[in-house]
């Protein structure tokens, strides 16, 4: 039982969600306007950028970002840790003292790029954990 | 994060990024790529020549094995064998070398020297590449010498050729130079596709002294000892189509994690 120390803020009568409301512990909490932790795209694209003449592929660089609200009850879809089950549910327990679990990437893949050189060489590099591949909470 | 304050800004203010914004925020792109640049002077505007389309290549290997997955274990053949062109016509195990690369290089050949046809045997070619801008604080973990064979006029196709290729270590005057074998490989006449040499030991040689590179030395010999000019069994030189020119590849792995200094 959490004890409230802000006498001024009456509690409502009664302590449970209303019946008919969707209350934090129903499943379209998440979609209600606040989408779910998931990954995002921004494409940036290397034609807008000018550099198609010399960066030979690919032909643009998605930085997939991770975004969304990561509400309890975490449900399997948001890929969500065992972390952040507890953190989440702690969260309601103490919210002004603890975050909710945050959504953040959590599988990574490389990026390769090819591209001339000054010298006419052409050059692969390779960058690894460079791309958001799976979003969680 | 950084996109996220970016689209943020956007988002709360709806304001475009200024001219000089973008121009931060394209340096900013580079340095996270490890791109150095607009190339000067401009990439050439002709049709890719031998090495582009061979990283072409290598790329899209490279590229569908991140989308799905790592490399299974190590195939040195995939690396010093002929196979690598066909890349997309199958699909082996890239190998370690590759798949674990960091940064793949093509050098196009600078120099192409060949023995003069009148002189007395053996015949030989000499090819030079300028390796001068190797990234810095990566080791090479493989390179290759590729050449396009193609199928020579007037030879019986089964007869078998021995084609081995040097390192020239010292040069000397009015003599042969010091060479030390590379790598050699006993083909038919009759067969046509890039031949791929490893020449890991001397690019190494060459990353820790560039002023080593003396560049590498070819022979191509007949199971009688008889010294044949490349020329003559259908090696193309710097002089063949562009797509079949020679080149190098080299392979390098970063001997620590890269660091990028914040901006």
């Amino acid at each position: 039982a959490v004890r409230h120390n802000n006498p001024r803020k009456k509690k409502p009568k009664h302590d449970l969600p209303h019946p008919n409301r969707p209350g934090i512990f129903d499943q379209n909490h998440a979609s209600s306007g606040r989408q779910g932790c998931k990954k995002h795209e921004l494409y940036v694209s290397f034609s807008d950028l000018g550099w198609r003449d010399w960066v030979l592929a690919p032909t643009g660089y998605s930085a997939y970002y991770c975004d969304g609200e990561c509400d309890y009850p975490l449900s399997s879809c948001m890929n969500a840790t065992n972390h952040a089950t507890i953190q989440a549910l702690v969260h309601l327990l103490k919210p002004n003292e603890v975050p909710k679990a945050c959504c953040a990437p959590t599988k990574l893949s490389p990026i390769s790029v090819l591209f001339y050189d000054d010298n006419n060489n052409v050059i692969l590099k390779k960058h690894r954990n460079m791309v958001v591949k799976h979003c969680g909470c | 994060c950084i996109w996220g304050q970016v689209e943020g800004v956007a988002h709360s203010s709806f304001r475009r990024l200024s001219g000089r914004e973008k121009k931060e925020m394209q340096k900013e792109i580079l340095s996270l790529l490890g791109l150095p640049g607009r190339p000067r002077p401009h990439p050439p505007l002709r049709p890719p020549s031998s090495a582009p389309l061979f990283m072409l290549d290598l790329y899209h290997a490279v590229s569908s094995e991140d989308d799905d997955g790592p490399g299974l274990g190590f195939s040195p053949e995939v690396v010093s064998h002929a196979a690598l062109p066909t890349l997309s016509t199958h699909t082996p195990p890239l190998g370690t070398v590759v798949s674990e690369a960091d940064t793949v290089m093509s050098f196009v050949n600078l120099v192409e020297q060949e023995k003069d046809l009148l002189q007395p045997r053996p015949y030989w070619k000499d090819f030079r590449f300028d390796l001068t801008p190797l990234p810095q604080g990566e080791t090479v973990t493989a390179a290759e010498f590729r050449i396009y064979k193609t199928l020579p006029v007037g030879w019986r196709a089964n007869r078998t050729l021995h084609i081995s290729v040097y390192e020239i270590q010292r040069e000397k005057r009015y003599r042969d130079p010091d060479l030390a074998l590379l790598d050699m490989q006993s083909v038919p006449t009759g067969q046509e596709g890039w031949l791929a040499f490893d020449v890991t030991s001397a690019s190494n040689r060459w990353l820790l002294n560039p002023r080593s590179n003396l560049g590498i030395r070819l022979y191509v010999e007949t199971e009688e000892d008889r010294s044949l000019s490349a020329g003559w069994v259908g090696l193309v030189g710097r002089r063949g189509p562009r797509s079949k020119q020679p080149f190098m590849v080299t392979f390098f792995r970063a001997s620590q994690a890269p660091c990028r200094p914040p901006r």
